[in-house]
């Protein structure tokens, strides 16, 4: 399972480097559309719950964190034979869809079910 | 500009991400008529019947479509009375190449009672599509298992059929015309009536379901619907022939 808001027991513990928060994990985060200077053309909902990941992506990766082998690899080329080379990067994994109600610029109203649009857990890669 | 993405970002580039594609669509700030009434009223409580308040889709949800449009009329024109019928005509623009979105369900939405000051009339639609099949269908406090966000001065036609069959996925726009007429109630024929103060979102409007059988599409945010995403693409790739 990836490490989710929903379970943090599932969240691997913190082993490497002594950054046990500053590892790759989700952050809530709310945003209005206010904010995104769109209410004038979304009527519902007013408020945004996108989430974020944020943290490091540790020498070893953790296994809870579902991350492809490439990301494993690349993890190790850092380490061990190019420096260049960037650890990987903490991103979203699974994602959860929302409703939206907003006017078209014809003057139509629509409804819409939009997939991704909330980040539900995160990953290296 | 503080919360518009930067006009660096939304250059012309095909690649875009959805998302600024329909924030460069978005209307301009100096639209500030909303549809307002009893479609906008229709449209909220199908949005809060599908969603909760932070917009998660419920899981017991019975809208049955991904996508619901709410169009209105384009232009309507009123015919000279006649004894006692009022009669209007609805032009309803449809953009039916939407190849990544299935229309699943039509229907028109129209008052079947008009309660003004000094007047009483009852209302019906009438399609001038040829051979076109309608169903009333039953509003929710008949029993219905799902529930409708109708109003009792309101009624509900399914027009799947005269759509689908007659004008969905001709080339080109097509309009779908409906004929809204009215008969004053005995007693009131007298009385002059007009149309005035009434605009054609006040009678009648229409919505369209669609379920979207792309998931490329499914994965773009918020693209403002198949038919511009086309319209661009088509655009782009007549330029890189070019």
């Amino acid at each position: 399972q990836a490490c989710s808001i929903e379970s943090d027991a599932s969240c691997p513990s913190q082993e490497h480097d002594g950054s046990v928060n500053n590892q790759c994990s989700l952050h809530p985060y709310k945003v209005s559309f206010h904010q995104l200077g769109w209410d004038h053309w979304i009527i519902a909902p007013r408020l945004y719950t996108p989430n974020y990941c944020k943290g490091i992506c540790t020498r070893v990766l953790p296994y809870g964190l579902n991350s492809p082998n490439h990301a494993i690899i690349q993890s190790l080329v850092n380490e061990l034979v190019n420096h260049s080379v960037p650890q990987p990067s903490c991103v979203p994994y699974n994602f959860l869809p929302m409703s939206i109600l907003l006017i078209e610029t014809n003057g139509s109203i629509l409804y819409k079910e939009y997939e991704g649009m909330i980040a539900q857990s995160c990953t290296c890669r | 500009k503080p919360g518009w993405p930067s006009t660096a970002l939304l250059a012309d580039d095909p690649t875009l991400p959805s998302i600024l594609d329909l924030a460069k669509e978005a209307p301009g700030k100096e639209m500030k008529q909303w549809p307002q009434g009893y479609p906008l009223r229709y449209m909220l409580k199908l949005y809060h019947r599908s969603a909760d308040p932070h917009g998660h889709p419920r899981e017991n949800r019975t809208i049955g479509a991904k996508m619901v449009r709410l169009v209105k009329p384009s232009a309507n024109t009123v015919r000279p009375p006649r004894g006692s019928w009022h009669v209007q005509t609805l032009d309803f623009p449809l953009a039916s190449n939407q190849v990544a979105y299935e229309l699943i369900r039509a229907t028109v939405v129209y008052r079947h009672q008009l309660h003004l000051v000094n007047y009483h009339l009852s209302c019906h639609v009438e399609t001038w599509v040829p051979k076109c099949r309608t169903k009333h269908l039953p509003s929710s406090k008949s029993g219905s298992s799902k529930p409708s966000p109708m109003s009792k001065a309101w009624t509900e036609i399914d027009i799947t059929h005269c759509i689908q069959q007659k004008l969905w996925n001709r080339k080109g726009r097509s309009v779908l015309r409906l004929r809204f007429m009215c008969q004053q109630q005995k007693g009131n024929e007298t009385r002059e009536f007009r149309w005035h103060g009434m605009t054609s979102l006040d009678v009648a409007f229409l919505l369209l379901y669609f379920n979207d059988t792309d998931d490329r599409v499914q994965g773009k945010l918020l693209a403002r619907g198949q038919e511009e995403l086309t319209d661009r693409e088509s655009s782009f790739l007549m330029r890189s022939v070019r």
